[in-house]
């Protein structure tokens, strides 16, 4: 069978459904000061799958405002700067007015997604860390 | 401040994959 290692080199997506994936992933993010992009990834991820379940509303009301203060409010924030700024008005306008979608961070992610495919993931698959672990 | 940053991170657990 095809080594884990290797696969991590086909694509995010398979190196980001393994768990030592993304751990080594998270260590070289975190050595690059970028490893908020990988958390507000998982962040948007796991909203969804909540907003999608039954009732809780006070739960995902306040995930919702959690993932935009810690990530979308600071405009120095590492994840707050590959946002484009209409996405991110979508998103206060969902915050503000109460519109809690499971929908509302789709956009952000995605953005933070092609952010990471096609600069911080070749850049992983080069690294030492990679490099030394294969 | 602590509860938000247990949720965010419980939230980000629940959308990793399982160990296989």
């Amino acid at each position: 069978p095809t080594p884990p290692y290797l696969k991590w080199a086909e694509s995010l997506h398979s190196l980001l459904d393994d768990q030592d994936g993304i751990l080594l992933f998270r260590t070289f993010l975190k050595q690059e000061e970028c490893a908020d992009m990988l958390d507000f990834w998982f962040a948007c991820s796991g909203f969804r799958k909540l907003e999608a379940s039954e009732g809780n509303e006070e739960k995902k009301v306040k995930l919702a405002k959690a993932i935009y203060k810690k990530y979308i409010l600071d405009n120095n924030g590492i994840v707050s700067r590959q946002i484009k700024p209409a996405t991110k008005s979508f998103i206060k306008d969902c915050v503000m007015k109460l519109h809690i979608d499971p929908a509302m961070f789709d956009q952000a992610q995605t953005e933070i997604q092609t952010m990471m495919e096609e600069n911080t993931y070749p850049l992983f698959l080069k690294s030492d860390i990679y490099l030394e672990y294969t | 401040i602590d509860s938000e940053d247990d949720l965010l991170q419980e939230c980000i657990s629940s959308a990793m994959p399982k160990k296989k």
